[in-house]
C-alpha cells in the first residue's frame, strides 16, 4: 500500500535540479557555462599546459520571451579524455577523477554531466563528445544520458585519424536558456575567471556573433597542486575502515607511516600506544572496537605536524596583483598571502586582495569579488563566509574607511576541499580555521590601508592650509 | 594515468556531508532529530493517524570539550515500515516512498539515512530500528550502512510477536554531537513544529532528563493530502518520455486524459493538433521528434485550468491562529490564507500570520517564521523568499509601521514540491510565482495591522487630550 521506490543519482538531480544550480533558464545557461569551463581549465592544469578555452554560444531558434534555444560549444587544449572514460564521465552523474587528496575545480563528478542533462531535458537533443590524449585517434561520440538508470545512451561513435596530433575535448550540446538576463553575470563569469587564471587565455563569441576575447598576461602554468595522502586529522572510522581494508602493509606502523602524512615512526608508535593496539598487528585484523580506539587516540594524540601545503595551488601575489589593477584599476591596492592553515585535516590558504579609490565606485556597501579554487563565486553571497567577515566582523570605520567608500575586496579560499554550502559551488560554509584566516588577512592589508589613508587626510590638511 | 571513480549516493553524502546540513557537532544533531522527527509526522499523517511522537536525548560519554557521544531514540505510533522494506529505507541512500505527486515533508528520500550515517561514522556503532505495521510481527534490524555501495549491512534481526497490536516506528543510534550548542535551536523545532502540527503531542527528554512536552491542542487531523496526477505544465520531455514508455492507453486522447490532471477530451484533441500529432497513434510510436513536439505545444497552449490543489494540506487560518496566539502572545493577529496557486505546474498554498505588539520583543528587525510543508525552517533565514520579500519587497512604514517594532510574521508555504534551495532543507528559492503570493499575503494582512495601528494612534491622541 505504501509504495517505495529507488531513484539513481541522476534521477535525484533531475528532479531536484535547483539544487544542482540549474533553477531557471537564466541561471542554467550560467550554470552550463561554468561548469564545462571549470573542466577544461582542470583539463589544462593537469597537463601544465597553457589553457586555451573557446565558448561559442549560438541561437537556434526562439522559444518564448526571453527564452531561447541554444547550441552551446565549448573546445579546450587540455589532456582530453580516455576513450574508454568518455561516455560515463559526461553521462554518469558521480563519475569523474577529481575524488583525489589535490586541489581541483571540479570535485563533485557531477558538474558536465549536469549541463548535459539540463540541455537533453529542455530540447531532446543529443550531446556530442569529441576528445584525444593527443595520440593517433580522435574519439566522438553522440550520446544522451539514461537518467532513470544513471548510465551513457550512446547513440553514435566515430574513431577519426588524428592527422595534426591535436589534444583536447570539444563538448557541443543544445539547451534552452535565457542568454538577456545571465549575459552580465556571464561576462563577469569570464572576466573573473581570467583574473584568477592569468595564464589562460579565454575566448567567448556570444549569440550576436561579438567575440570577448580574454588572451593570457602570464607565459608560465602556476606550480600545479600535487596528489598528497590525507592528514590524520578528520579521519574518521568510515574512511579509516577503508583505508585498513584496502591496505597492503604487514603492520600497523608501516599502514599509519605509508598512508598518512605527517607521520613517523615515533608517532605512528605513540598513536598505536594510546589506542591500546599492538604495534606489530595485521591491518586487516583489526576489530570494529579497535578502529574506533584508533580514530579516537589519534583526536587524543593533538601534536600532529600541519598538514603539506604541496596539494594546494595559490593564485600568488604577484599574479593577482596583476589581475585585480587590471580589472579594477585601484589608486590603492595591498595582498596578502596568508600562510598555509587547515580544518578538518584538509590544507588551505587564504590569499586577500584590498583596493580602493581610483576606478572603482564608491559605494555604502562593499564590492565582494570571491573566489574558490580559482573559480569566481557570483552567487549566494549572503551565504558565504566572506560576507560575514567581511560586513559582521569587522568595523571599517576604525581603518579610516568612510560610510561611502571606493572599497573593494578581493578573496580566494584554495585547499583540496572546499567546504562548499551547495552543489552548485557558490557559497563556502564558514569553518571556524577558515573564517579565522579570512579575518587575518583582510585586517592585515585594512592596516596598510588605514596608513594609505592617514597620509591621504594628511595631504588634504596641508593642501587646505 | 588519470584515475577515474564511481561513487556511490551513500559515498557522494558522506564527503560532502556539509551539503546535507551535517555540518558541525550541534548542526549534526539538530538535523538528525529533524529528519526522524519529519519522518514519524509524515508516517502519522499517510495513516490519518493523531501523531504521538517521542524523542529521547541521553549522554553515553564526554569526548571533548562540547561534544560528547549521544544516544538518540525517536518512536513514533506511525503507520509503521513493511518488513521487506526496512533496511533499504534506512539504510540506502534515495530509497522512500515520497516519489509522488503530493505534499509530504520528506522528498528526497535521504534524511533518515543520513542521519544513521552521521551516527555511524562518527560512533561507529549500528543502529536499531524496530518497526511494525500493526500486523501480528514486530519486525527489529540492528544495521549500519554499506556506505561505498549503498546498501544495508545487516547485523541481526529479530521477528517478535505483537500481542499489543503495536503499530509504529523506534529509531535508535547513537552519535557524536553538540547538545550546548544545538539545544535552543532543537527546543524551537519543538515548539515550532507544535505550532504548525496541533494534532501532534510531541516529547523531548534532553540528556538532563528534562521533559519538554508539547501535548496535542487539536482533536482532529487534518485533511491529508491526496496523490494526484501531474498537470501537464511543467512536463519536459524526460517526464513525458518516461510517461509514455509507461503507459498502456492504445492512443494520444487517452494517454493525455488518463495521465494529467485537467486534461479533458477537447484539450488532449487540440494539444495534439498543435503538436501535428494524430489522436489515434500509440503512445509507445511517438517519435523522439514527436515527443519535443508534444512537450512544446503543451507550452504553447496555455490554457489549462490551474492546478487541483487536492494534493496539498495548508494548516488552516482557524489552527495558525490558535497555534501563533499560543506561541507568541500578540495583541494583534492578522491570519490570511491566499487561494491556491502554483509554480511549474505544482500547485501552492502560501498562509500568513502577521503578529504585533503584546508578547513580542521591540526590535529594528522583523521576526520572521518561516515554515515549508508543515516544517519549521530555522537556518539561512537570509537565502529565503520569505526574508526577500518581508526586507526587501515591502516598505512598512507605509502601513504605520515604526523603525523598532514589536512586529512578528509566520509564513507557510506548502506544495507536493517545495523548491527547496539545499539537500538541507533551510530555504526556500525566489520561485516568481511563490513570491507574489507571498508579497499579496503579507499586504492584504499588512493592510489590516495599519488599520489596527491607526486606531492605537487615534486612542492615543484622544487620551492626551
Ligand atoms: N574538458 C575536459 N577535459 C578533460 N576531462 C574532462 C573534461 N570535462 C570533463 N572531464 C572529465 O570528466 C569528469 C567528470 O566531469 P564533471 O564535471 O561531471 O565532474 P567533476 O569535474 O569531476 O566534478 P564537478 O561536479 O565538481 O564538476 C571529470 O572528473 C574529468 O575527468
Ligand atoms: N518513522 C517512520 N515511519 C514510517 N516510515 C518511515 C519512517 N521513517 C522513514 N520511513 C520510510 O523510509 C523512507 C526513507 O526515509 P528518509 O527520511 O530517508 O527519506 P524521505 O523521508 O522519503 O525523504 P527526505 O530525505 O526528504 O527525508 C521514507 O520515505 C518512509 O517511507
Ligand atoms: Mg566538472
Ligand atoms: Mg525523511
Amino acid at each position: 500500500e505504501v509504495k517505495f521506490e529507488q531513484i539513481s543519482p541522476a534521477d535525484f538531480f533531475y528532479r531536484n535540479r535547483d539544487i544542482a544550480g540549474f533553477s531557471n533558464p537564466s541561471r542554467s545557461l550560467y550554470m552550463s557555462i561554468r561548469e564545462l569551463v571549470e573542466n577544461s581549465l582542470d583539463a589544462c592544469e593537469i597537463g601544465r599546459i597553457l589553457p586555451q578555452v573557446v565558448v561559442q554560444l549560438s541561437e537556434v531558434k526562439k522559444v518564448s520571451g526571453d527564452v531561447c534555444v541554444y547550441k552551446l560549444k565549448v573546445e579546450d587544449n587540455g589532456i582530453g579524455v580516455e576513450d574508454k572514460h568518455i561516455p560515463k564521465a559526461f553521462a554518469t552523474v558521480f563519475y569523474g577523477s577529481k575524488y583525489g587528496y589535490r586541489q581541483s575545480r571540479g570535485t563533485f563528478g557531477l558538474g558536465g554531466t549536469m549541463a548535459l542533462l539540463y540541455g537533453q531535458i529542455t530540447t531532446n537533443k543529443p550531446s556530442t563528445v569529441i576528445s584525444s590524449t593527443g595520440g593517433k585517434k580522435i574519439h566522438k561520440y553522440v550520446l544522451m544520458i539514461d537518467i532513470v538508470e544513471n548510465k551513457p545512451k550512446i547513440f553514435e561513435r566515430e574513431v577519426l585519424e588524428n592527422r595534426d596530433g591535436w589534444r583536447g575535448t570539444i563538448i557541443e550540446f543544445y539547451l534552452e536558456a535565457d542568454y538577456t538576463n545571465s549575459k552580465a553575470k556571464i561576462i563577469d563569469y569570464f572576466k573573473h575567471t581570467a583574473m584568477a587564471n592569468p595564464h589562460a587565455t579565454l575566448m567567448f563569441i556570444d549569440p550576436r556573433g561579438r567575440l570577448y576575447y580574454f588572451p593570457r598576461v602570464a607565459k608560465k602554468t602556476p606550480e600545479p597542486p600535487i596528489e598528497s595522502l590525507p592528514h590524520p586529522v578528520g579521519v574518521d572510522v568510515e574512511t579509516m575502515s577503508r583505508m585498513l581494508a584496502a591496505s597492503r602493509e604487514r603492520n600497523m606502523v608501516a599502514f599509519l607511516t605509508n598512508n598518512f602524512q605527517k607521520v613517523g615512526e615515533k608517532t605512528a608508535r605513540d598513536v598505536l600506544e594510546i589506542a591500546g593496539i599492538p604495534a606489530d598487528i595485521s591491518p586487516k585484523k583489526l576489530t570494529h572496537q579497535q578502529v574506533t580506539a584508533l580514530v579516537d587516540a589519534i583526536k587524543k594524540y593533538g601534536r600532529f605536524r600541519a598538514p603539506d601545503p604541496s596539494s594546494v595551488s595559490p593564485i600568488g601575489k604577484d599574479l593577482l596583483e596583476i589581475g585585480i589593477k587590471h580589472m579594477l584599476k585601484p589608486d590603492f591596492l595591498k595582498v596578502v598571502q596568508r600562510p598555509p592553515s587547515s580544518y578538518s585535516g584538509f590544507p588551505f590558504v587564504v590569499e586577500v586582495g584590498l583596493a580602493y579609490g581610483g576606478a572603482i565606485p564608491p559605494s555604502e556597501s562593499i564590492h565582494i569579488y570571491r573566489f574558490a579554487n580559482k573559480i569566481p563565486l557570483l552567487y549566494d553571497e549572503r551565504a558565504d563566509v566572506v560576507w560575514k567577515v567581511v560586513n559582521e566582523r569587522i568595523d571599517w570605520s576604525t581603518y579610516k574607511v568612510p560610510k561611502i567608500a571606493p572599497l573593494a575586496i578581493v578573496t580566494h579560499i584554495c585547499s583540496p576541499k572546499i567546504p562548499y554550502k551547495t552543489v552548485g559551488k557558490e557559497a563556502v560554509a564558514d569553518r571556524p580555521e577558515i573564517e579565522r584566516e579570512l579575518l587575518a588577512a583582510i585586517r592585515e592589508a585594512a592596516r596598510a590601508l588605514k596608513l594609505y589613508l592617514g597620509r591621504i587626510e594628511k595631504k588634504e590638511t596641508v593642501i587646505r592650509r
